[in-house]
């Protein structure tokens, strides 16, 4: 464990949590892409299978709980408790698009060919794009409230502090996980923009709204 | 990075 990846879990422990209090004080999720909390509750489901059967540390199967709690609650608020606010017309990212492609590069590319192996990989692909529907989403409305960005922001950020992780942990540990990784990046990258827009919108007290 | 064991990350 380093500094880089504590930061990442806390950061996107964050944002699960600021995503879940705006939803519940609002009482609305208009403008929250309830296709991306799919995807996310999806990614959690297959990656933490071996929550049964592989104990790592407290800490990995707290969070994993914790996160799995989160998603879950996450997409039920939206598809359940608060579904009349959910604005379905400007959620229309086709997930189709995503999930064919990622399930056969999750065959195609592994470290080995299991059962669980496979879901893992699966859901580290799934995960690079899972932001994809609210970022469409927000493109398509052409705002976003300013806790939205918020929330992008911290989940933008987890995923670049792993980047930190796995540079650290090759020069440390002479750790490297490919997969992750180039993934990893990918996902990075999908949040190059909107990390633009946040730093000179946002944080200068301005709503983003996109051009 | 191998497979299972390994997977100390969130």
């Amino acid at each position: 464990m380093n500094v880089f990846r504590i930061l990442g879990d806390v950061s996107h422990l964050l944002a699960m949590i600021l995503l879940l209090l705006k939803i519940w004080r609002s009482k609305c999720c208009t403008g929250i892409s309830g296709k991306s909390q799919i995807l996310f509750a999806l990614v959690f489901t297959t990656r933490y299978l071996d929550l049964f059967t592989n104990f790592v540390s407290l800490y990995n199967t707290v969070m994993k709980v914790i996160f799995l709690l989160c998603a879950y609650l996450t997409v039920y608020m939206i598809y359940g408790k608060f579904r009349k606010t959910f604005d379905s017309e400007n959620d229309t990212f086709r997930l189709e698009f995503l999930l064919v492609p990622i399930t056969g590069l999750s065959f195609l590319e592994n470290y080995s060919f299991t059962p669980l192996e496979i879901l893992w990989t699966f859901s580290i692909y799934l995960e690079s794009v899972a932001i994809l529907p609210q970022l469409f989403m927000i493109s398509k409305t052409g705002e976003a409230e300013t806790i939205t960005t918020h929330y992008l922001f911290f989940l933008g950020l987890y995923r670049a502090l792993y980047l930190a992780n796995w540079i650290w942990r090759y020069h440390t540990e002479n750790f490297y996980d490919q997969i992750a990784v180039v993934s990893g990046v990918v996902q990075t990258i999908f949040y190059c923009d909107f990390f633009y827009l946040y730093v000179t919108k946002v944080l200068k007290g301005k709503k983003l709204s996109l051009p | 990075e191998g497979p299972g064991e390994g997977k100390d990350e969130l």
